[in-house]
């Protein structure tokens, strides 16, 4: 493992401990897209099926459960939590999922590197976990005050996803390698989205006021 | 069965 890798798997790590504390500490999920978060636990289900055939390390193993495991609780506390539910900005989030979810399956049945159950659907993860912040990105825009933590959630989820593309370049300079256009296509794709944001976030930052999103 | 790297990500 480089460290690009495993710089980008703490950021990941971070991110959903942010969003976590955000929610269980302060018991809102104000500003949080549950249409994201229900497409992120569609991605982790639909490409950890590997985690009951392969054993490829304890780490990797661990990281699986506790990607599962974050992003199923962060539903079910948006959806169920006697509290945290109240703070739904349910009126807001009205990205609608199928609108991703379809062309992102259909794309996987057509594009894929083997037409098997598994294959296709470790490459619909791919193509879905690409979109699926684009309901939190437009609940952002819509959402006129970002909370810190709401922005640090968002710019670590970026940050990460940058990483990962450091890490194949790394990766295609270093090792024996197949070259793999979907996984680096779907990569560049999911971290171009998050361009617009950094460019708010920084001018944010930079200046000292509170980050907001042109409408 | 063919090396295939990315399997290892997450």
């Amino acid at each position: 493992m480089n460290i690009f890798r495993l710089a980008g798997d703490m950021t990941h790590l971070a991110s959903v401990l942010v969003l976590l504390l955000k929610i269980h500490t302060i018991k809102s999920c104000a500003g949080v897209s549950l249409k994201t978060q229900e497409l992120y636990a569609l991605v982790f289900a639909t490409r950890y099926l590997d985690i009951v055939t392969d054993f490829i390390s304890v780490y990797n193993t661990v990281m699986k459960l506790i990607f599962l495991g974050s992003s199923f609780s962060i539903v079910w506390y948006i959806r169920h939590h006697r509290v945290v539910r109240r703070s739904y900005d349910k009126d807001q989030d009205t990205f609608r999922h199928y609108l991703l979810m379809i062309p992102c399956m259909l794309l996987a049945l057509f594009v894929h590197e083997k037409f098997t159950f598994k294959e296709v659907m470790w490459t619909f993860s791919l193509y879905l976990e690409a979109v699926a912040i684009l309901p939190q990105l437009v609940l952002l825009q819509r959402t006129r005050n970002i909370d810190n933590l709401t922005g640090q959630y968002v710019f670590l989820l970026g940050a990460y996803r940058g990483l990962y593309i450091f890490n194949w370049i790394y990766r295609y300079f270093t090792e024996p390698h197949f070259v793999h256009w979907i996984t680096w296509i779907a990569g560049v794709v999911q971290t171009l989205l998050y361009a617009d944001f950094f460019y708010y976030y920084f001018e944010s930052w930079k200046n000292n006021v509170r980050l907001q999103l042109p409408a | 069965e063919e090396e295939y790297d990315v399997k290892d990500e997450l």
